[in-house]
This record gives structure tokens, C-alpha cells and sequence, in this order.
């Protein structure tokens, strides 16, 4: 479903140059349920912004069931991205003057979703992170992991095929967490969606069929596990 | 040290009314090592925002040192935050134009540190958080996990006598947030800095010597723990 053949990123700082990417290779089946653990600065939000087409790579490929993401101009990447991928980003990128609803429709708005519709499923996902009661309210007048969790429910409302999810659970308390894995896994085993998660937290990595470790650009570890 | 009588804050949001501090109390001594935890949205940021002289309250008393910090007017408040608290934030709040470095700096330079004895200390600090070579890189040029770091060095830097931190470890992976931990307890134990934490981390809540718990703007409890 996703492939990634090679990929290489560079970043030259002066006379430092930072391999941010450094020949990663990566075979992700449609359904998977991934996370993507590794030290801070070790290329897990590059790999994400990679494969969700954000950023440019230097060389290598990836495509997306069989499609050439890497070479799609930009109409098509903004198409594929609105329509297939859901992006849950670490700094959760709100629109400060829309409210926890109007971000959480704004992607299906931009897809032509009705109004009716719209209102239905932002309440309920918002309903389902537990921000009942908080839809009205701006970016600034929500908490840390209220922020995050308008973040999440904006990514998977339209339920898309593929979310890449950087670190969604970094400021919340863990029944929070956990009640966030409990609706990923249920989008992951009833609706098929792929998830590729990259995250620090141990709690988060119980969930994962599979752990990718990376280090310094590289992945040093891929391993399937039993989940707990 | 920090006296926090009954301290009050209400928001009014259309007809719901949420009380993110609900009769706050609490005493704390210079050179505690206190975490902070509880649920999303439980009060830990508004508190620490109080105690910064951040955010007004509508009713209670602070006071740091025995002076009332929620009377200070805006000049001697300000003064309060420069020279003896240490502020890191949720969002980290760096300025995107100026460079690690320069962010640490930037508050050495308006206590009219000299330039010298500036970069000596921002590039020990720096250093020691694991950021060695990248103190010429503006924020949007670090990984998440970088950025919180950069704000836990400019927060310290300067030795202040309160290190108020919001979530320092959120975007860290284990070893990096173990390292910052050792770092707060060495200037607690060695420079009797006090530290008020707010966290969701466990491996963060396993070094203070007393945990307050918050849920619905309340302290629910308070005991000290025997640190591991
Ligand atoms: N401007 C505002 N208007 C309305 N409610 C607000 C505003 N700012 C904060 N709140 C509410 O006050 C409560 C406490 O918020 P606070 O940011 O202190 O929580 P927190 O414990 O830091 O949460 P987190 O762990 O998610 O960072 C929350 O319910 C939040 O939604
Ligand atoms: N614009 C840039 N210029 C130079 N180096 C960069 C730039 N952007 C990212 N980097 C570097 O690339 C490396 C990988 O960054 P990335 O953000 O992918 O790490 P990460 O694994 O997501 O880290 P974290 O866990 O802290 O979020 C880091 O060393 C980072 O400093
Ligand atoms: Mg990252
Ligand atoms: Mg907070």
C-alpha cells in the first residue's frame, strides 16, 4: 500500500550536514497499525512529512498503492492529501480564529461534505475525544491536550484511508491516551484505515502491530509484536 | 516560598461556566522538587500561569517571598518573572526569527548580562540539554523534541531561584528526558532552584519529592513520595 524505496533527505547548517533521511526503506501493507519510535531529531516527522507528501525528498521513491507520490505535481498531491490522508501534526497547526468545530469541518468543507453532514460528524468525533461542550471555543481558550485532541479529531473525521499521526498523545494524561488508541484501533480493525503513528510513548507503542525504530535517518529496527 | 491562598479562576463560555482553578491552596518551600499532574484540561497550566504572574485570577492570593505577586503592578511584575523566575512553556513560545542561541540568550541580555559571559552560558547550557551544533538553527529548523529543549535551556539558563516548567518532556524520548531530569535535580539539589512541574510523564513523576494532583480546577491530593 505505502512503499518507500531509498529515501534520502539532507539538510547542509553551515558546514554540518544533517542526514535527516538516510536511505530508508519501508514496505506498509493497507490496514497496518504502526508506530514509529525513535531519539529526538532521529527523522520521525521527516519520514511522515515524506510520505504525506509535505516535504520533498532529495532521492528515493514512494508511492502510495502503486502511485508515484514523489512525482505528483501539486494539484494531484493536494488532491490525494485531502482525500486519502489524514495528518495529525506534533504542533497540531489549529487555525487560531476558527473554532474546535469549524477546524474539525474545515477539510470537509474543502471536500463539498454538506453542511448537515458536516455538523453530524464533527460533534460526534469531538463527542468521541472527549470535547463535548468545547466545540465553540478558539485554539486559545482550549488546554494543551484539548488543542492536540481537536488536532486528532480533525484528521480522521472524514475517515481516511491513511493517518500519520506525529506524537498525538505527547501532551495528554493516560486515560486521555488510551481512550484515543481505543478510536484508532477501532478505525484501524472496522474501517480498515492504516496508521503510522510516530511517538515517544510507551503506552502508544502497546497498541502497534508493528514497531519501526529509527536512529540517526536510518530505520535500525522493524519487528512485528503481540500486542498487550 | 510560594503561598497560593484559595485561589479562584472562572471562564464564561456562551451559558457554561469552567472554573480552571476551583479555591486553589497550597505551600511551597524553596528548594522543593514538586510534580504537577492530573487530567487534560484539570488546571495545571492555569495554576502555573497564576504563580508566573501570567495570568490574572478573580480571587486569592499569591505571594512569592512573602510579597504578593498577584498586587504587583505590570513594572515590578515583570522585573519578578526576569530575575527570579524561569518560565517553560507548553508551546515552547521561542521567537522563530532568532536562532537557538539567541533565544537563550534573549533574557541574559535584557538582565545585562555581558556578551561574553552570555555565550558562555548559553552554549554550556545548550550542550548540556544535547543540542551541541545546532546553536545557529532557528526553531523551525529543529525537530520537535528540540525546540522543547531549546525552552527548557532558555528557562534556566540563568539560574533563577523558580523553574516553573509546563510539560518540558512532552516531544522527548526516554533518554533525553531522563537527561533533563538529572539536570533539574542536580540545580535543585546544588543551587536550591525550586521546581514546580506540570507533567503527564511517569518518568518525570518518579523524581519529586511531593505530587499534587489536580482534576476540575481542584487539588485533589498532595502527599510526598519517596523518590526511586
Ligand atoms: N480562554 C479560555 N476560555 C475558556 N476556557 C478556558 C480558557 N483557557 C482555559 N480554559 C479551560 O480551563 C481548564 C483548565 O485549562 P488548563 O490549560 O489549565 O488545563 P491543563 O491541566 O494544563 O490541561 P493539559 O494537560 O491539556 O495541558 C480547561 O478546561 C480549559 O478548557
Ligand atoms: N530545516 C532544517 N535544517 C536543518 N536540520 C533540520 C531541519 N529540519 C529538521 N532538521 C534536522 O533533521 C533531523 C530529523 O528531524 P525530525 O524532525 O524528523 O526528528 P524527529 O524524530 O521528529 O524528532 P522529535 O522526536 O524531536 O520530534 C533532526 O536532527 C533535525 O534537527
Ligand atoms: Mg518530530
Ligand atoms: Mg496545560
Amino acid at each position: 500500500e505505502i512503499k518507500c524505496i531509498d529515501l534520502c533527505k539532507t539538510y547542509v547548517q553551515g558546514d554540518a550536514t544533517i542526514k535527516a533521511l538516510d536511505h530508508v526503506t519501508l514496505d506498509i501493507e493497507q490496514g497496518s497499525f504502526i508506530c514509529l519510535s525513535g531519539p529526538s531529531g532521529s527523522g520521525k516527522t521527516t519520514l511522515l512529512n515524506a510520505i504525506g507528501g509535505l516535504d520533498e525528498l532529495d532521492s528515493g521513491e514512494i508511492s502510495i498503492n502503486d502511485e508515484r507520490v514523489d512525482l505528483l505535481s501539486k494539484g494531484p498531491l493536494a488532491d490525494l492529501r485531502l482525500h486519502h490522508i489524514g495528518f495529525v501534526f506534533q504542533a497540531y497547526n489549529l487555525i487560531e480564529v476558527l473554532t474546535a468545530r469549524e477546524n474539525v469541518e474545515f477539510v470537509m468543507q474543502v471536500q463539498g461534505v454538506s453542511a448537515k453532514q458536516r455538523k453530524l460528524k464533527s460533534m460526534a468525533i469531538l463527542k468521541e475525544v472527549g470535547l463535548e461542550g468545547m466545540e465553540n471555543r478558539r485554539p486559545a481558550q482550549l488546554s494543551g491536550g484539548q488543542q492536540q485532541r481537536v488536532a486528532v479529531a480533525r484528521a480522521i473525521v472524514s475517515q481516511p484511508k491513511l493517518v500519520l499521526a506525529d506524537e498525538p498523545t505527547a501532551n495528554l494524561d493516560s486515560v486521555s491516551a488510551a481512550h484515543l488508541m481505543e478510536l484508532f484501533c477501532e478505525l484501524n480493525q472496522n474501517h480498515d484505515v492504516t496508521f503510522l503513528i510516530a511517538t515517544h510513548d510507551e503506552r502508544v507503542m502497546r497498541y502497534a502491530e508493528r514497531l519501526i525504530r529509527m536512529q540517526d535517518g536510518k530505520v535500525i529496527s522493524d519487528e512485528l509484536q503481540i500486542n498487550t
